[in-house]
């Protein structure tokens, strides 16, 4: 009961006794801490267990969706996307894809990355597509002309040089950017 | 037969709800002919139903391609049952029994499938159905159940709402891994689940803590009875770090659970588990600002947070067994004979094993050891307040010679165990940690004890050096204490002849 | 000292440990706009 029996915490194997040190003494939490999304320099508390994926890294392998409300103001609301004085419905592609035309950029890149592998994604890479936007494959990001400036074609007709708009799904704005474009990089 | 066309009308739910939303009118209308038709029209139609529904579903997971939708069946179970909460008639039987029999159904299929299929048991079909129910309650229960349209249901839901979590919290007992280790995983993930530890944390009134004080120590129980000093199997390591996870979140979102039980957690925490333990110790309420400890020129009575007992939810009485009266009785008139009567009530009938540093079996009651610390620092708090500072901070009152007394007369065991209770209770500012402070730097520092002080100092000294050895976080009462301690001229540790024998705790004390 | 019975139960559970996917929420009825559709390889595949 006395302060020999702490000599195998401190130096391993002592004594002929071994503890595992990772359960006794322990381990440094910061990674443990930092894994759960706590900040443990800032005071500001967030709520963890409202989006705790597991109890371990290993089986935390994605997002969850957390505890959410969707008020009843925020359905069914009439007047929009041509629907008149009935609350628009999407329940066939057909006709959703007309409504589809009537969204703002923002939205259509908000449903592209919000949305992958689904029907929505689809339609809004088409009618981004429709509106000169093209998808660049390695950058993931949607680009189109910069209205103002011509680009230069490369001699071997493979590539242009130009201005252009991008969209940053980062920051969530659009940006210009001198670039390089390469046909073969966008779809 | 009767099973079969069950499962026939589960299977034709299954695709209606499917392509419907759930509040869909046909969707209603099947169920109301579900009741009409004879399905579920009473008890024994429903378990009928429930059993063979669940078979099915468990069966469509086992037989599906893993990368396909493996829930849906199940999920359209979940979908299934939490309607019928909302829509069934409750004039004959309640709610909570109806809730309560469903869980029964799914524990007799649960039991009969991992008895039958013992280690091929695939615990996830019943995972997700836990984890749907979960979230389809979260999703109907939202702005107190605002989307049930009758006022009348939706203010007996809203009523229902803290059964649901206590009920699922009981049957969340029933499969606790001591009871089907098959199920441990599963168990502590739904334990720790999204939608139900906050819930569970937050429920008005703490409604919920109890039930939830009850799971945490069968988790921890759980690791107690298959953690060993060295071969812990590693499947019980892989719980300890899921375990010691799920504790830091509920450490930072509601560190107040974790503050007002922490004798309870700390009665099923393997003595082993040093830095677990701290965690639980180091919570402190959100509140409370936690000055320096290692300001030198901090004094504890001077903090306006050490005037207020700390808040405590599971209180220690009720594990006085029947030393309450011998004890609440010394406070009041301290005797020789009543000490006696104390001493004699902490031996334990029977050895038992016990995973600690340096110790493996315990001869004391070391729960009771607990107790008794916490509730003298309890009465000493409130006697405080009812009378002075004096009657507490003083050698010769009763609070403090109940101490003394364990400790002369005690064994070394013990000595150590009724110390490291002591310990226990330094934790963050507030009056317990000040009068524990001072207990034990009185007890560090009295020449009562004759030959045996070096054995109380050593003892006193191991057990705060063995909580700041450990990786943080570290006690605040812990360390302003040892500082006490260590900056005192009285006696410089490094001289002391226990301390000088073992040169690696001299070079620790010397650098400290 | 755990029972082998035991000690291969809970290796089982451990194998068939629930993940973060089996905890999400449960997304039976999907409106014709959000069901699956097999879109191109370069397009972000999470959200």
């Amino acid at each position: 009961y006395g302060l020999r029996a702490l000599v195998p915490l401190i130096r391993r194997g002592e004594m002929g006794v071994e503890y595992d040190h990772s359960t006794t003494i322990g381990i440094d939490l910061s990674s443990v801490l930092h894994s759960l999304g706590i900040d443990s320099e800032s005071n500001r508390r967030s709520r963890v267990l409202d989006t705790f994926q597991s109890p371990w890294v290993e089986t935390s392998r994605c997002e969850v969706e957390p505890r959410f409300f969707v008020p009843d103001s925020f359905c069914n609301i009439p007047n929009v996307l041509q629907s008149g004085p009935q609350p628009p419905t999407f329940n066939s592609v057909q006709q959703d894809h007309a409504k589809v035309a009537l969204f703002q950029d923002e939205a259509l890149f908000y449903l592209f990355y919000k949305h992958p592998g689904t029907v929505i994604q689809e339609l809004t890479y088409l009618e981004l597509r429709k509106r000169n936007w093209r998808y660049h494959k390695t950058l993931k990001v949607w680009l189109t002309k910069d209205p103002l400036m011509e680009p230069i074609v490369a001699q071997d007709g493979a590539s242009e040089r130009g201005s252009y708009v991008f969209f940053d799904p980062q920051r969530w704005e659009k940006c210009q950017r001198d670039f390089v474009l390469f046909y073969s990089a966008i779809m | 037969t009767k099973a079969e066309k069950t499962a026939l009308v589960f299977t034709e739910w299954v695709k209606l709800i499917q392509r419907l939303d759930g509040d869909d009118e046909t969707v209603l209308e099947f169920i109301r002919q579900m009741i009409e038709k004879g399905v579920l029209q009473d008890s024994n139609g429903f378990i009928c139903f429930m059993k063979s529904a669940l078979e099915l579903s468990v069966n469509s997971f086992k037989e599906s391609d893993p990368t396909s939708e493996v829930f849906i069946a199940i999920d359209s179970l979940s979908k299934l049952l939490i309607k019928l909460i909302c829509l069934l008639d409750f004039k004959q039987s309640s709610r909570e029994e109806f809730l309560s029999l469903m869980f029964s159904v799914v524990t007799l299929v649960f039991s009969e499938d991992q008895g039958r299929n013992d280690t091929s048991f695939n615990e996830r079909p019943y995972f997700r159905l836990f984890s749907s129910l979960l979230c389809d309650w979260e999703a109907l229960r939202g702005h107190k159940f605002v989307k049930i349209k009758d006022p009348a249901c939706r203010k007996e839901l809203v009523n229902f709402d803290e059964s649901f979590y206590n009920i699922f919290a009981s049957f969340l007992h029933v499969y606790q891994p001591i009871a089907f280790p098959g199920f441990a995983f599963a168990w502590i993930t739904l334990l720790s689940h999204r939608m139900f530890l906050p819930r569970m944390l937050r429920l008005p009134n703490k409604a919920g803590w109890s039930k939830l004080l009850l799971l945490f120590t069968d988790l921890l129980n759980f690791m107690a009875h298959y953690t060993k000093r060295t071969e812990t199997h590693d499947a019980v390591t892989v719980v300890y770090k899921g375990a010691l996870r799920v504790i830091l979140a509920v450490s930072n979102d509601v560190p107040e659970f974790l503050v007002e039980n922490h004798y309870e957690l700390l009665n099923n925490i393997p003595p082993i588990y040093m830095q677990l333990r701290n965690i639980i110790l180091s919570s402190a309420p959100t509140k409370v600002v936690i000055p320096d400890p290692y300001d030198p020129n901090i004094e504890l009575h001077d903090i306006e947070a050490c005037q207020v007992p700390a808040a405590i939810f599971y209180d220690p009485v009720q594990d006085l067994k029947g030393l309450k009266k011998p004890v609440d009785n010394y406070l009041r008139i301290p005797s020789s004979s009543l000490m006696r009567t104390i001493l004699s009530g902490l031996f334990r009938t029977e050895l038992e094993l016990d995973t600690g540093i340096g110790y493996e079996t315990t001869n004391v009651d070391v729960k009771l050891i607990n107790a008794i610390t916490l509730h003298v620092g309890i009465e000493a708090a409130l006697e405080k307040d009812r009378t002075s500072a004096n009657a507490i901070f003083n050698t010769k009152s009763s609070y403090f010679t109940l101490f003394k007394g364990l400790i002369t007369e005690g064994s070394t065991e013990l000595k150590f165990h009724v110390i490291q209770a002591i310990a226990n209770q330094l934790r963050y500012p507030n009056a317990h940690t000040l009068w524990f402070n001072y207990v034990i730097k009185n007890l560090f520092y009295s020449d009562e004890f004759e030959e045996q002080q070096h054995d109380v100092q050593e003892i006193i000294i191991r057990t705060v050096l063995e909580r700041i050895i450990t990786n943080k976080p570290h006690c605040w009462g812990i360390v302003v204490t040892f500082v006490d301690i260590l900056k005192s001229d009285s006696s410089s540790l490094a001289d002391l002849s226990f301390i000088k024998d073992v040169p690696e705790i001299e070079l620790i004390i010397k650098n400290l | 000292k755990m029972p082998p019975d035991m000690v291969s139960q809970l290796e089982s559970s451990l194998l068939n440990c629930p993940d973060s996917l089996d905890a999400d929420t449960p997304k039976l009825y999907q409106a014709p706009l959000s069901l699956p559709h097999p879109t191109s390889i370069f397009f972000p595949n999470e959200p």
